[in-house]
Formats: structure tokens, sequence, C-alpha cells
């Protein structure tokens, strides 16, 4: 699966995904991609986020509108996708990650897979990892 | 306000020899929607222009590159989402599609729906003039050998595709 979020100049934010789907699955098994709420959520008064991962587990938290439930109620994107990818971990053993942005530019990739690659662009620097805690940054 | 854009190109297992392949290609996505950002493009264009770039990089499970199913297919799915109308578009087990992620921009554009699903989104790829490719084209060989190791009896293609614990 691969997704992204957004905010552009004006404030506005978006958020995209796609996916293949899992390995081997049935003919006709949808996942959480389609789903609104579940493969993503894009609202300019709270955030966007993108999501990848098992996705049962995903739909069945609705992840992306309960990380932004969680920033609505005052956290920051990161600690929000923490508490959600906890939740969906604990309560019904998915594995995952999201991409996060609110409306002041702040950023978020987290995940609770040994991997996910990620990469973010803002003032000029890009930042890129790959396992858990490595954040490397560059020039664009 | 300053433009921000991150993508991601999926979590689970990435086998070490695969892992300069996907940073590459997300920090090559994250640059190409950056830069309509910088020219004062929307983020809709921008998340559309950088999920577009990782469906056709074969390293990924999207677009080029997706996995099979169980019949040794490709249908795919993607979704965008406008933050400013709450607008959404979607597309499910959709095939010989290049883009499903422009496709589900279209059905948010073009459509009072939010999701087109299998042959009745491949007909609207048709008549919104969206070309459709051959299946062996959206087929790598690192997918069919996935896929060929998945049918044996015992395998576990989530634990494969997913890996551990993090």
């Amino acid at each position: 699966t691969v997704g992204a979020v957004a905010v552009d100049v004006e404030g506005n934010i978006a958020c995209a995904t796609s996916t293949g789907g899992m390995l081997n699955q049935m003919a006709g098994r949808v996942g959480d991609t389609p789903c609104v709420g579940c493969g993503g959520y894009a609202d300019n008064k709270v955030g966007a986020v993108s999501p990848t991962g098992h996705g049962e587990a995903i739909m069945k938290v609705t992840l992306s509108r309960l990380i932004l439930f969680h920033m609505e109620q005052g956290k920051s994107a990161e600690e929000a996708s923490d508490l959600a990818l906890a939740y969906m971990r604990e309560r019904v053993g998915g594995l995952g990650g999201v991409v996060v942005v609110d409306p002041q530019g702040n950023w978020a990739a987290r995940f609770s897979s040994l991997q996910m690659a990620w990469a973010a662009a803002r003032q000029g620097q890009l930042h890129y990892g790959l396992y858990t805690g490595e954040h490397f940054t560059e020039p664009l | 306000m300053l433009p921000v854009l991150v993508v991601h190109g999926g979590a689970g297992h990435i086998p070490k020899e695969r892992a300069e392949l996907s940073c590459g290609g997300v920090m090559e996505a994250v640059r190409g929607g950056y830069s309509i950002l910088r020219a004062g493009g929307s983020a809709m264009d921008a998340v559309v222009e950088a999920v577009t770039l990782l469906e056709d990089n074969p390293a990924y499970n999207a677009g080029r590159g997706s996995v099979l199913n169980v019949k040794g297919e490709v249908e795919m799915d993607a979704l965008v989402m406008d933050g400013r109308t709450l607008g959404s578009g979607a597309v499910s087990a959709v095939r010989r599609v290049k883009n499903p992620v422009q496709l589900a921009r279209l059905v948010m554009e073009k459509t009072n729906h939010l999701c087109l699903t299998a042959e009745g989104a491949s007909q609207f790829a048709r008549a919104m003039g969206m070309e459709e490719v051959p299946e062996e084209s959206l087929i790598t060989d690192y997918a069919r050998m996935r896929w060929r190791k998945n049918l044996a009896p015992g395998a576990n293609p989530v634990e494969c595709q997913m890996g551990k614990m993090g």
C-alpha cells in the first residue's frame, strides 16, 4: 500500500491511498483502502491521514478517523497516531503505519510494524526513514 | 502557510535487498508532489501526483507491482479525500487500470458517488477515456514469485506480507 497527505499554501488538506491488497487474498476481497475513515480521511479543520497495514484490523478500528478524533481532543499528530496504532494492536492484534498532517503543517510518520518506508518534505528539507526511530534529513 | 507533503510506501516486512529501493521511491515521490506544492498547486494535485509516482514504481504494492490474489490476478483499491469539502472518491477491486488513484479522483469529481467497484469501475474508467492496460503490465516477477511461494500448503500470506511486531 502507498499513500500521501498534504497541506497546500492555502491551508487546504488532502489525502490519497492506493493498494494492490493482501498477498494471495480471496478474489473480491476489499480491505480498508477505499473506505472513508479507514483507508484515509482529510478534513481542513483537523488534519489528514493515510494508513497502511492489515486492512481488516484498520477497518475494525476505523484507524484514520480514530487518529483525527484524538487530534480533535488536543493530541499532536504523533501522539494521536501512536495512541490509535497501539489501540489497534491491543484490541484486534493489527499492525500498520500512518502518515498524518494537521492544519498547521505539523506532520508524523508512525508505525507498529517493523518497517515502513516514508518521506516528508517541508521548508526545503527532505525527511525519510524505514526502521523504527530512523529519521534522516537532507536538503531538497 | 508553508506547504508540507508526507508519503508512505507501505508497512510490513521489507527484505534487506529491497530496502534501498523502497526508500528511494518514497523520496522520489515526495519530491514530485512537493514540487507541485511549491509552485502553488493544490494539496489534492500533490497527493495524487505522489501516489501516481508510487503506483508506477514496481517496488510497491500498488499499480504496477501489486500483489496477486489467490487466482493470480491483480485487483486494486484507491481512495482520495479533499479536506476542504470532505469530498471523496474511491475504487475497489479494479483491474487493468494503470493508476487507480487517478480513477478515484475522477469518481470524486465526475460522479455523485463515493465508490465504484470491480467491472463498474473499469467501465467508468473507459467512459472517462482512461487507457485499459494489459494485466501482465502490472505484474512483476517479484509479485509472481511471492504468489507461487504462498500457494504452498501451510503458507501464511498475512505473516509473509506484514512481518513481525515492531
